[in-house]
């Protein structure tokens, strides 16, 4: 599997690295997926990298590819954000795979080798949902929202209604909301606040966590929150040119 | 206050 550039899983990793610490990859002619709880079992997140992603896919047998993610942190480290990345695993030799960076001005190739993990993954059925709310917005958006109501309180509140999408957080000493209304005004849809709903909706959940599910900010210009009353949110950003996605689900906080 | 739920109560394994 070959990437044009490092940066695609540098913030993949970036993204899931505080919630998940090891998790499999699963490799077969779609692409490479993976699914993983934090440990907590409140977050669950997944990655889909489609064929498209890359700039050569082969995938001759489905593989699982156990990975340790504070190694492969220090591997993807040496590479720089503009190099092609290859990894090889061998059906033969499943103990280890190979990452090569190539940088192609420089004329520079490093190779390295990654120990693969046998890890006991869990793997949760997802039901297809019918949304009460679906809102997208432009993910710095969302990541400027969630940062600084973060730093009020620890809980955020997420209400949809005609008024439009208000964030809400309580501290002690301080209370803060922001409401965004649908804007049909921008031309640019990665720009847009889209809000579509059945029913007016309010649920609460952990900022610290939310904080964490900004991080694939950096993978997508915009971010889809579909949320169902009592049910965990479903925070989604879409790559482009349909390489793929990473979507969170975080349980909400209840009576 | 507000109890954090889990993601178990909604999602089963296969």
């Amino acid at each position: 599997a070959r990437l044009p550039r490092s940066a695609v899983l540098k913030k993949i990793l970036d993204s899931v690295k505080d919630l998940v610490k090891e998790t499999n990859w699963d490799c077969n002619e779609e692409g490479m997926s993976m699914q993983a709880l934090d440990t907590g079992r409140i977050v669950l997140v997944e990655v889909m990298l489609r064929e498209a992603a890359f700039e050569s896919y082969a995938c001759e047998v489905p593989m699982t590819l156990g990975i340790d993610m504070e190694p492969f942190g220090k591997v993807l480290r040496c590479a720089g954000g503009d190099e092609k990345v290859t990894i090889k695993a061998s059906r033969n030799d499943q103990d280890h795979i190979e990452l090569v960076f190539e940088n192609e001005e420089k004329e520079r190739m490093s190779a390295f080798e990654l120990k693969l993990m046998d890890i006991d993954g869990e793997h949760m059925a997802v039901p297809d949902a019918e949304w009460g709310a679906e809102i997208s917005m432009p993910s710095s958006e969302f990541k400027k929202i969630v940062m600084d109501l973060a730093e009020i309180g620890s809980d955020l509140t997420i209400a949809v209604s005609k008024l439009g999408v208000t964030f809400t957080a309580q501290g002690n000493n301080c209370k803060g909301s922001m409401v965004l209304q649908p804007s049909t005004a921008v031309d640019k849809k990665s720009e847009q606040v889209a809000i579509s709903f059945t029913e007016p909706l309010e649920m609460t959940f952990a900022a610290p966590y939310m904080k964490m599910i900004t991080k694939a900010a950096a993978l997508s210009s915009t971010v889809t929150l579909s949320l169902d009353e009592a049910c965990p949110i479903c925070v989604r950003y879409e790559m482009e040119d349909n390489a793929g996605h990473i979507k969170y689900y975080l349980a909400p906080k209840e009576d | 206050g507000l109890r954090q739920g889990t993601l178990h109560s909604f999602f089963s394994k296969p």
